[in-house]
């Protein structure tokens, strides 16, 4: 909407499908009450308007009437969002919004008039209040929170998140307002800053599994603290290898397994004699190197010629195998590891991708066997245990179990990029501090 | 509750059931096109 093509590609990615975690708010006066979800992965705040006839989502949800509230006030600029799953379009209004015993008075928010899709059909909740900044609001609305921190209806320009993983009570979690809650987090919090305003983005550390390095992020990666999608999303790269571990199922992929037969053991030649890894890829005649990473052959052959189209994804799928496989490599290498296990581990990798952005199913009975999960952030490691990154779907023998991670690439710029949803925020208590412009985290009690 | 300048808003919890999975899938199907341009952006990105 702001017509940045950067703002778009990373909300497009949201799933609202999955969100877990949902609160009560009010607008108007009286207030009209609505269920939403705190999302610190946009910046709006959203109802179902009373004027929304054409989609059958409005039918199942609370809709907001502004001739019911005395301070009501009319915009009427139209806006439109659309996310990875589901869109919704309407316009403007204002007014004051209840958050707990707080009333936000002026507030911009969209009266959603189409919700086409079939996320907010099947959807718990009502509509979303976005917790991140300005930069990414649709039509530049102030975000509650920036009015809640300019009418000084908190003490601190913070807030945190709790969220309770205990399947077996009922209170789902709690947001805090103006500060932290002692009670919901164990010792000291590790900050790290916001490294790049619009989302609460911040640098990642490396991705240890069973305390081993995978590599791809040891020189660094970016993560967004993102308590509007449940799980956690990462480059594919170290993905593969965590559901090679946890033995959750993948994709087969005949490219994977013919770049592993046709170029495997050129490829740990020439790690071994210090080729530039990045490089290896072109230097073998899978991608075009660009100076920063590598470009298909595909898409070299049209800038090269524009008499020539592209013939399909397979030379596109072989590059960036190939650059995979280079990483995976040259991690099994620093593992002293013999060529011919290499070989094997890489060609085993291969039954393992994931589909972008979809679910792995794990055996729910292989738990204790599964190896921990860590992140590192700020220089700390952020554990995740198997019972804590595995999601139980359904009781008893029908209970199916899926992995709590899930695929998603981000070419640099700004990738390659984490988003860690509830899955992450679940286990460790997340402090959002506006004033200082930081993410910390803390285990959660 | 407002307690010493807090404002606490109690959360609710949805566990993953059926028919989100059922809804997802139908919705990656709407929104494969959409995912394909996106991927598109990433290249020329």
């Amino acid at each position: 909407n702001s017509g940045d093509p950067e703002d778009i590609d990373i909300v497009s990615l949201k799933n609202y499908m999955d969100a877990q975690y949902f609160g009560e708010i009010g607008i108007g006066t009286p207030p009209q009450k609505f269920t939403v979800i705190f999302d610190t992965g946009s910046s709006n705040l959203w109802v179902p308007s009373s004027k929304c006839y054409f989609s059958v989502a409005c039918y199942f949800h609370s809709k907001y009437k502004s001739t019911s509230s005395s301070t009501y006030k009319k915009n009427g600029k139209p806006a439109d969002i659309h996310y990875g799953t589901g869109a919704i379009s309407g316009h403007f209004s204002e007014d004051h919004v209840t958050v707990g015993d707080l009333v936000v008075e002026n507030q911009e928010f969209i009266e959603a008039t189409r919700e086409p899709s079939i996320t907010f059909l099947v959807a718990k909740f009502d509509g979303i209040l976005g917790l991140g900044f300005q930069e990414i609001s649709v039509g530049n609305a102030v975000p509650v929170w920036y009015n809640m921190v300019k009418q000084g209806l908190v003490k601190e320009p913070v807030f945190s998140f709790w969220f309770n993983r205990n399947a077996d009570e009922e209170e789902g979690g709690e947001i805090v307002f103006g500060g932290v809650d002692p009670n919901h987090y164990k010792g000291k919090h590790t900050y790290v800053p916001v490294t790049q305003k619009g989302y609460w983005q911040f640098d990642m550390g490396d991705v240890l599994i069973d305390g081993q390095t995978t590599g791809f992020c040891a020189s660094g990666c970016s993560a967004i603290a993102d308590s509007g999608t449940s799980l956690l999303a990462g480059p594919t790269t170290i993905i593969t290898e965590v559901n090679h571990a946890i033995g959750a199922t993948g994709v087969v992929s005949q490219e994977c397994k013919a770049v592993v037969a046709e170029y495997g053991e050129t490829i740990i030649k020439m790690i071994l004699e210090k080729d530039q890894p990045q490089k290896i890829c072109s230097q073998i005649g899978l991608c075009t190197f660009d100076g920063t990473q590598g470009v298909s052959m595909d898409i070299k052959s049209v800038v090269d010629d524009n008499t020539r189209k592209a013939s399909g994804g397979l030379h596109d799928a072989m590059c960036s195998t190939c650059e995979m496989t280079v990483v995976w490599m040259q991690n099994q290498l620093k593992q002293n590891q013999t060529q011919d296990r290499i070989l094997t581990y890489v060609n085993e990798l291969c039954d393992r991708l994931p589909s972008p952005m979809g679910e792995s199913a794990v055996d729910c009975g292989s738990l204790s066997s599964m190896p921990n999960v860590s992140l590192t952030i700020g220089g700390k490691v952020f554990d995740l245990r198997p019972e804590q990154y595995v999601l139980k779907v359904g009781e008893g023998d029908a209970a199916q179990c899926i992995s709590g991670f899930t695929a998603l690439d981000v070419p640099p710029p700004r990738g390659p990029l984490w988003i860690l949803g509830d899955v992450f925020m679940g286990r460790y208590h997340t402090v959002f501090d506006y004033g200082n412009q930081r993410v910390g985290f803390a285990e959660a009690a | 509750a407002s307690n010493g300048g807090l404002v606490r808003i109690g959360l609710k919890k949805r566990n993953f059931d059926q028919n989100n999975r059922v809804a997802a899938e139908l919705e990656s199907k709407e929104g494969g096109a959409r995912r394909t341009s996106i991927r598109k952006y990433y290249l020329r990105g």
